[in-house]
């Protein structure tokens, strides 16, 4: 199973 | 200069085995409010996030911002020789290139200070937006930290499926097949015990048991956690740290085969 990077939910501040 | 006293410095010492294992390193970012602290895993898959509010300190001072880069096996070290009953203080002075943590004893018999150098860090910080979570779950921290333990025998992944009737967590792999149903507690003695379940649609989602169990090292800070999840989002997982603040995970889902 995949798992995308917590960047893809959150963007940089 | 900056300067936090917390009389209670087990809860210093428990937050770090709640994110040492996660994370090397991190940046300690004190203002006047308090101190706040968000990093991500290695592999980025998931993220903590720390808030210890100054009013939970008994004595708290910040004349400037200040960004304390730590290398956590460093610090885990400095506080593994503080009693669970010190009084542990940390402090640094502006622009410094070190931290001091002073352990003092219940009756002051017994001082002991560890300097310890700061590293500079070049951490992301990600915006976390406000949201409206699909379902909010409240269940005691140590009976999630069980289930995490005892499904992870069976599989890589865990899947939390909450609906009205409750909460579901299922593990699947070569030995077998395993569920856990908690239902929501009608009247408990104690709050602590209580399953809630707030739900406004049934949400699914399938998680690395590898990641969670990490988060379970947060169980002693709280005697209840709280999980949050909407559809596609990454999964909080929320321990109170008494009267000071918390501390957040957020964890990706797994998706696809």
């Amino acid at each position: 199973m995949a798992q995308k990077s917590i960047k893809v939910y959150f963007k940089p501040s | 200069m900056f300067e936090a006293r917390l009389v209670q410095g087990a809860l210093l010492k428990k937050v770090m085995e709640a994110i040492k294992e996660l994370l090397n390193e991190a940046s300690f970012d004190c203002a006047h409010s308090g101190i706040l602290l968000q990093a991500m895993d290695n592999s980025h898959v998931s993220l903590v996030s720390l808030n210890l509010r100054r009013e939970g300190f008994d004595k708290y001072r910040c004349d400037r911002n200040l960004v304390m880069g730590m290398n956590l096996s460093s610090m885990s070290k400095i506080l593994k020789c503080a009693s669970n009953d010190d009084i542990i203080t940390m402090k640094a002075q502006d622009n410094a290139d070190t931290v001091t943590f002073v352990f003092e004893s219940p009756k002051q018999e017994k001082i002991s200070d560890y300097e310890m150098k700061l590293t500079n860090l070049d951490q992301d910080h990600l915006g976390i937006p406000e949201t409206e979570y699909s379902c909010v779950i409240k269940l005691p921290s140590a009976e999630f930290a069980r289930i995490c333990r005892d499904l992870s025998q069976f599989g890589e992944s865990i899947v939390i499926s909450c609906t009205k009737e409750g909460v579901k967590f299922s593990a699947a792999g070569d030995i077998g097949t395993a569920n856990i149903k908690l239902a929501q507690t009608a009247t408990v003695d104690k709050e602590e015990d209580a399953v809630m379940v707030d739900m406004q649609e049934p949400v699914t989602l399938t998680f690395a048991c590898k990641y969670l169990n990490m988060f379970t090292k947060a169980t002693p800070l709280s005697p209840q956690v709280c999980l949050s999840m909407s559809p596609d989002v990454p999964l909080v997982v929320e321990y109170k740290i008494e009267d000071i603040g918390h501390i957040r995970y957020y964890l990706a889902p797994r998706i696809g085969d």
